[in-house]
């Protein structure tokens, strides 16, 4: 009925400190997991690029500005979890400070019984230690061996330690007394024992009772409930992609909506993205078509004056706008959409509008007019434009500067182009296809630089080709895609936030050319082919001077979402890799199904 | 028959887009 | 809100959406088409003197081509099919409105190829392809108009469509030989 309260702050400051190191602990191995994981990462794999010092050097000073003040704001180490993990192990040096310096916790602790330290030997001592060492003590203290010297109060304290040394022995030796002091944690047996509230008085009578009282209401009643609603309505209010849900739906509707006899543009795409809700949250007060205008702004690059800071941010969200598109236009199987939101995203990336020039046109120092006008043939393609020699080339795009004209070239020739080396239907462990099996679909690659001579896929031989037949590729096939290097940074100078790019895998079924799953990305690819010097102006004999065992063959893995087909026979698919950031680094082939016995 | 119209009628305007594209 | 206009029996919507603006106006041709029809047991089936009128035409086109005369050829096919899009009513039977269009719009497809109008024809040939026609003479005539128009990459996507949906046709597989060349020669 009574309770003992902890007016002597012998018990609370354990169960605070038990409680804070509960939680610092994991959260401290967490934050120094995270800050030192952060520094190594995705960079040790990401391969290096000439295109990443061009980079820097072409982004311009207000780019640099602004990345500086939106990216990265709140670095790791002054985030709120450091803060409170720093001063949580404050209050842990405090606790402990208090415990050590106070009286009654030191008192109840010498209080303890330690037959080890009575003894003075080591916890791991033997029993002919122990035997040893109370033969030793005992002589020391027994009472009819003290010295006739000492005082009344002297040899009271001796005959006690006496006592103490024997049941100590006892303890360590004699079964019913060892028994004890392992139950009890003393040889004579159960000890005084005290039950009571590890809390201090003041907080639970009536004092400090109301203040209890309040700060549970206040818990329990709002606290508590306002960042569980709030957690609960943020994860309500985006999709598995990261895109508002607002914004998810308008894609949806357009899509149900629309109508096959429009044909679908840039144009339209970027009229459909400047309705997100993410906009309208980051600018309440602008409307649609302000930020429809900022986008055409951004990929004519033109300025946008005071509404420059807008434009860039909003530019920078395109990215996971257009996924969640992509992801979008793919569930409801329109080829067109998906096509052209990619088409959407490489002009966003490069500033540059989707056009039969795109190709050249996203290169940097290209002098548009001069290009256009003074064209004498129809250079669409970087193949097409790596015919010429350089000094040609310079004065088609209109480049007199030399240094520029380098950098141009060095762009030009680091961008990736796929060349289709082999593409199959694979089941893990079978020779062919069978009627519903679960097929993936294997597509060799030859990652090459539009400077390269053109090589027919048969002169790579087709060991090069071959994936590796044991059990753990066969149990998963994509793990090895996986230890394919990330792709360098995009050359990208007008895109607000340094980007990866990635392709994006999309699988058409011919028979009715609809798409038949949601798209495959990819950005791993080893680009290193791309600084091979096999330039087509000088290679005169490509079978003499091609020696396939010095290119790299590139893998990508798209799983099938459905089983082959019951029925024996070839069936058609159309499979499009599609490059989010470059004109030009495309794939599009159709490639049969031989569903056989 | 008049969904059939209007995609008949579509083609002009299609026609303006893709000579504008290409 | 709705807005009946009495005298000429149509109503209108004011600040109609897209889809809105669509059902409004298909509405009103239905009411334009049933106060015109002087028949008042009129039926699905097409009336003879408006299919009278579209032969007459058409057949003067086939006469034409058959005398090489494309352009006028051309010329009156296209009359045809615009007496097929002012005289038919919505109520006459959609098979025989989409046979007869889809027919007229074949022909007219080849005349366009031969004088050169290309992107005429791909018009067409989509038209046919969106309307369920998806037979290897549309594939080959929509690469060939792709080809001319010097849209290689979209050439080689439609050949190789046309080849996944027949694979043994000897015109495609020679067309698609023809783009890979020009293919080859565009990336240089």
């Amino acid at each position: 009925l009574s309770y003992d309260y902890d007016e002597s702050s012998e018990t609370w400051p354990f169960f605070l400190l038990t409680l804070l190191c509960v939680v610092l602990i994991p959260l401290t191995i967490a934050q120094l997991y995270a800050l030192l994981k952060s520094e190594n990462s995705e960079k040790a794999t990401r391969q290096k690029s000439p295109l990443d010092e061009l980079d820097e050097r072409y982004t311009s000073a207000k780019m640099i500005d602004f990345q500086k003040k939106f990216s990265n704001k709140r670095s790791k180490l002054t985030s709120k979890r450091t803060i409170f993990v720093v001063v949580g192990w404050a209050i842990v040096a405090l606790l402990v400070n208090k415990i050590g310096g106070n009286e009654a916790i030191k008192e109840a602790a010498s209080s303890l019984f330690d037959p080890y330290e009575l003894l003075g030997i080591a916890t791991s001592a033997t029993e002919k230690e122990v035997k040893s060492a109370y033969r030793k003590l005992s002589v020391k203290f027994h009472p009819d061996k003290l010295s006739k010297d000492l005082t009344e109060q002297q040899r009271l304290d001796m005959e006690e330690q006496y006592v103490l040394i024997t049941k100590a022995y006892k303890a360590l030796t004699d079964e019913l007394t060892r028994e004890n002091f392992l139950r009890y944690g003393h040889p004579d047996g159960p000890q005084a024992t005290s039950h009571g509230i590890a809390l201090p008085k003041f907080l639970v009578n009536s004092s400090g009772s109301p203040l209890v009282i309040i700060s549970y209401i206040a818990m329990l009643g709002f606290i508590l409930p306002f960042f569980v609603s709030r957690w609960w309505s943020r994860t309500q209010s985006f999709t598995k992609k990261g895109i508002h849900v607002k914004s998810a739906s308008y894609f949806a509707d357009r899509l149900f909506n629309f109508k096959p006899s429009q044909v679908v543009t840039v144009d339209m795409i970027i009229k459909w993205l400047s309705h997100a809700e993410e906009f309208k949250i980051f600018y309440p007060n602008l409307t649609p078509s302000v930020f429809e205008s900022l986008l055409h702004d951004h990929l004519n690059r033109s300025s946008s004056s005071d509404l420059e800071d807008v434009k860039l941010r909003i530019v920078a969200k395109t990215h996971s706008l257009l996924f969640g598109l992509l992801d979008i236009a793919t569930s409801f199987r329109n080829l067109e959409i998906t096509n052209v939101t990619l088409d959407t995203f490489k002009s966003i990336v490069q500033a540059t509008p989707s056009g039969p020039y795109s190709q050249i046109l996203q290169l940097p120092n290209v002098n548009q007019k001069a290009f256009l006008e003074g064209a004498v043939d129809d250079i669409r393609t970087l193949g097409k434009l790596f015919t010429f020699d350089d000094k040609k080339i310079g004065k088609i795009l209109g480049i007199d500067d030399e240094g520029k004209l380098k950098d141009t070239l060095t762009v030009a020739s680091q961008i990736p182009h796929l060349k289709i080396v082999r593409a199959e239907f694979k089941v893990p462990g079978e020779p062919v296809v069978t009627p519903s099996s679960t097929p993936h679909i294997v597509l060799k690659v030859m990652v090459r630089s539009a400077r390269h001579k053109f090589f027919t896929p048969n002169k790579i031989p087709d060991e090069m080709c071959s994936e590796p037949q044991d059990f753990d590729s066969l149990r998963d096939p994509f793990a090895s895609t996986l230890e394919q290097p990330v792709i360098p940074e995009t050359f990208a100078p007008y895109f607000p936030v340094k980007r990866t790019g990635s392709w994006c895998c999309i699988v058409v079924l011919q028979k009715d050319g609809k798409v038949i799953q949601t798209p495959m990305i990819t950005n791993r690819l080893s680009f290193v082919n791309l600084s091979k010097d096999f330039d087509k102006r000088k290679v005169k004999d490509v079978d003499s001077e091609f020696d396939p065992k010095e290119w790299e063959v590139g893998t990508i893995k798209i799983p099938f979402s459905q089983p082959a087909p019951p029925q024996k026979g070839d069936y058609f698919f159309r499979v499009i890799v599609k490059n989010t950031d470059y004109f030009g680094a495309d794939l599009d082939i159709t490639m049969p199904m031989s569903v056989r016995d | 028959n008049q969904a059939l119209k209007r995609r008949y009628q579509a083609e002009l305007a299609r026609k303006e887009i893709f000579t504008e594209q290409w | 809100s709705l807005v009946y206009d009495v005298n000429t029996k149509q109503i209108q919507l004011p600040e109609a959406s897209d889809d809105m603006a669509m059902n409004i106006a298909q509405i009103n041709k239905l009411t334009q088409d049933l106060i015109a029809e002087s028949n008042p047991n009129f039926t699905p089936k097409p009336r003879d003197d408006s299919t009278a009128m579209i032969k007459k035409l058409f057949e003067n086109g086939l006469k034409q081509t058959k005398q090489q005369h494309f352009p006028e050829a051309l010329k009156s096919i296209s009359l045809a099919i615009e007496m097929a899009q002012r005289k038919r009513t919505p109520w006459e039977a959609f098979a025989i409105q989409l046979q007869e269009l889809q027919f007229m719009v074949k022909n007219r497809i080849d005349l366009c190829l031969i004088q050169g109008k290309f992107m005429d024809a791909l018009q067409d040939i989509e038209l046919l392809q969106n309307t369920g026609v998806n037979t290897s003479d549309v594939f080959i005539r929509k690469t060939d108009a792709l080809i001319k128009l010097k849209q290689y990459e979209l050439a080689k996507v439609e050949c190789e469509r046309g080849l996944s949906l027949d694979p043994t046709n000897v015109k495609l597989k020679a067309l698609l030989l023809e783009n890979t060349r020009k293919l080859a020669e565009y990336n240089g």
